[in-house]
């Protein structure tokens, strides 16, 4: 553990943390992608298959329990709360998500680091959670202005990559044998998708402006 | 043979 994966894996607790305060907070949905959410916790699922087989460290179990139950309790919460579904706009959440599950499967199944289920599974994890992100940036696009809780979310969301970007550089340097080809060209390839967000949320932060994406 | 890439990161 160093500490910019420390920090990387705190920013995303915090994005987690900061979407189920404006659900539960404000008991709407209102500029979220179900699509996303959906997208997110197939992540984890696919991701942490290993939970129980392999034990890594009490904090490592603890984050993944976090990570694979906050994404369900969202989802059911979008998909079942009377007041919170009410608020979804699923006009406007209309990304075709399953293509990017089927293009990140298919993906997994070449290029991974071993052909095992696991392996490709982890692969599929890897390169979903890279794209995960697209309903949910098309939506913002699409419904124009974001409200704050929303902006911090999708912001945290995508800083917490880039501190594991610096984490595999660390890695790189200060251990031997350390590769994660895969996970580190995914990570820059999510990261950069938030490249125009976080333009635009710099902008609305430096005038304490409304945070206003173009259509 | 060629370890299992322990994946411990999140």
């Amino acid at each position: 553990m160093n500490i910019f994966r420390f920090a990387g894996d705190m920013t995303h607790l915090i994005s987690v943390l900061v979407l189920l305060l404006k659900i539960y907070a404000t008991k709407s949905c209102s500029g979220i992608s179900l699509k996303t959410q959906e997208l997110y916790a197939l992540v984890f699922l696919s991701r942490y298959l290993d939970l129980f087989t392999n034990y890594i460290s009490l904090y490592n179990t603890l984050m993944k329990l976090v990570f694979i139950g906050s994404s369900l309790a969202i989802v059911w919460c979008m998909r079942m709360h009377h007041a919170v579904k009410r608020s979804y706009d699923k006009e406007v959440d209309t990304f075709r998500h399953y293509y990017l599950v089927l293009a990140c499967f298919v993906l997994a199944t070449l290029v991974n680091e071993q052909f095992t289920l696991r392996e490709v599974c982890w692969a599929f994890s890897i390169y979903l959670e890279a794209v995960a992100i697209l309903p949910q940036l098309v939506l913002l696009q699409r419904s124009g202005n974001v409200d704050n809780l929303t902006g911090q979310y999708v912001f945290f969301l995508g800083a917490y990559r880039a501190f594991y970007i610096l984490n595999w550089i660390y890695r790189y340097f200060t251990e031997q044998y350390f590769t994660r080809w895969i996970a580190c060209i995914a990570g820059i390839v999510q990261t950069a998708l938030y490249a125009d967000f976080f333009y635009y949320y710099f902008i609305s932060w430096k005038n304490n402006a409304k945070l206003q994406l173009p259509a | 043979g060629t370890e299992a890439t322990m994946h411990d990161e999140l």
